[in-house]
């Protein structure tokens, strides 16, 4: 990274001064909201909009023409967005691109943007390639995060966040020790296997429900368990199925004949709502960035769930395997996931599905080995609090890894 | 030599996000070393064959899109 400069105050105004004619304003607007929570996110920063007057971070769209910059933007393609260094504040993206949002066509607004914040917050280009800060734009990517080389650079400039800013999700990494449950239920042991539900989450992070808890499972291993209602507040354990969407920052609970509905750890005004127009009980959910839908399971059944539009359930639910081509029935758990695959999940084993939707060659796989990180003589009994000791195997570089090397050894 | 126009447009490039340093004075037009060199820097910076030459894949990268701010990857230019 490369540092040109940094405010001397951590909590800054910003406005939004115009938004693009391609995309649905509430849309851009929660694209550029996002850019900043980026930053906020690793950083003690802190962003407060303003609907007039003076900010010190100042978006606008211009083109060729603008009153109030001398450097006029060039047509779609090329250079993209610019923006000044601290403590100017100006950020400024071609009113030309096709600004999208959840879609792989036309330019990202939401990476576009944090990347341009990253120069008003004073960071210069990245050479890693694959950096928010690299100069050159990577095109979208659904679960996109900040590489660690931007990381390193804002927190050189303005330090790591600091305890009392940090947000509940910060607390899955730092537990205060072992979660004591308030009733005495089982605490599951995920080396059964065994799931209520996975979802790939906000950030990326990758969330395992079973009864009343729920832990996080990375490339080296597993977060510590935790009680659901600990984290997402109201939310009973036992789930039927979870699923996050990037698209709107949904996060949906289904249980029973009811339906929840967060924005990460905030449970959104008038939930639970009862199920109306699918059938209680059901067995999973996933997103699909590639046509940005959820998809609801039940049984040999699916429902396909436009969250921003009426839809017409009357077709539905259509036989599962129409679509997801060797999945089981009645499976307990499905995800999109961060290597743009999708996965199903029933008893003790995982389908893997191409992006055709098609189960791969040599699945399925154990899900305890290769998701649980667990080594076959793992006892599945349900262990007691605090006695989960996940036996991860060697930390490798990503899970994907893990499953790949998991299998071939199990081979 | 006169440059042709793809020469051309990929020196404007290279000046315009910081791989090649217009003198402060004297002519302008620049000695062939220093565009070969700030290419080599374009080229490994792009994590493209460093050849110094302006080939294909170098002007299919200076295609794409980008930000409009400086690039800091020569370090002659940087200092």
């Amino acid at each position: 990274y490369l540092l040109l400069g940094r405010w001397r105050k951590k909590h800054l105004t910003f406005r939004i001064l115009n938004l693009p004619s391609t995309l649905p304003p509430h849309i851009a607007r929660a694209a550029l909201l996002r850019a900043f929570k980026y930053w906020s996110s690793v950083a003690p920063l802190t962003f407060r909009e303003v609907q007039t007057g003076w900010a010190d971070i100042r978006l606008s769209f211009h083109g060729h023409q603008s009153p109030y910059c001398s450097n006029t933007f060039d047509g779609p393609g090329r250079v993209l967005a610019h923006a000044d260094i601290p403590e100017l504040g100006s950020v400024h993206f071609d009113e030309d691109e096709l600004w999208t949002e959840g879609t792989y066509r036309g330019v990202n607004l939401r990476i576009i943007a944090a990347h341009e914040l990253g120069h008003a917050l004073g960071l210069g280009h990245s050479r890693y390639t694959q950096a928010l800060m690299a100069p050159v734009y990577a095109g979208y990517r659904p679960y996109f995060q900040l590489h660690p080389d931007d990381v390193a650079g804002i927190q050189d400039l303005y330090g790591k966040k600091n305890p009392e800013t940090r947000n509940e999700e910060e607390e899955m990494k730092v537990p205060t020790g072992p979660p004591v449950p308030r009733e005495p239920s089982p605490m599951p042991n995920p080396c059964s296997g065994e799931l209520d539900a996975m979802m790939l989450g906000p950030h990326g992070k990758t969330y395992a429900f079973k009864g009343d808890y729920v832990w996080t499972v990375t490339d080296s291993g597993l977060g510590p368990l935790f009680l659901v209602s600990d984290l997402w507040e109201g939310l009973p354990g036992k789930l039927d199925a979870a699923v996050y969407s990037p698209r709107t920052q949904w996060i949906h609970f289904f249980k029973g004949d009811k339906v929840w509905r967060y924005i990460n750890f905030k449970m959104s005004p008038g939930f639970p709502k009862k199920l109306n127009k699918v059938e209680p009980n059901l067995d999973a959910a996933l997103y699909w960035p590639v046509n940005q839908k959820v998809f609801l399971f039940k049984g040999s059944g699916y429902w396909q769930w436009d969250e921003l539009a009426p839809t017409d359930f009357s077709r539905y639910p259509k036989p599962i395997k129409e679509l997801f081509t060797g999945v089981p029935n009645q499976p307990s758990a499905a995800m999109s996931w961060r290597d743009g695959r999708v996965y199903f999940f029933k008893g003790k084993k995982y389908w893997r599905l191409n992006r055709q939707l098609r189960v791969e060659k040599g699945y399925p796989r154990n899900t305890a080995h290769s998701w649980m990180h667990c080594h076959p003589h793992t006892p599945s009994t349900t262990a007691s609090a605090g006695d989960i000791t996940p036996l991860a195997t060697d930390a490798l570089s990503n899970t994907d890894t893990v499953l790949d090397v998991t299998s071939s050894v199990t081979d | 030599r006169a440059l042709g126009p793809a020469e051309e447009s990929a020196v404007d490039y290279l000046l315009q996000y910081g791989y090649l340093q217009k003198p402060l004075e004297g002519p302008d037009n620049f000695r062939p070393e220093d565009v070969t060199e700030a290419l080599r820097a374009f080229q490994e910076a792009s994590e493209l064959p460093v050849s110094g030459q302006l080939d294909d894949a170098t002007r299919a990268r200076m295609r794409q899109p980008r930000c409009g701010l400086e690039d800091p990857f020569n370090q002659k230019t940087l200092r």
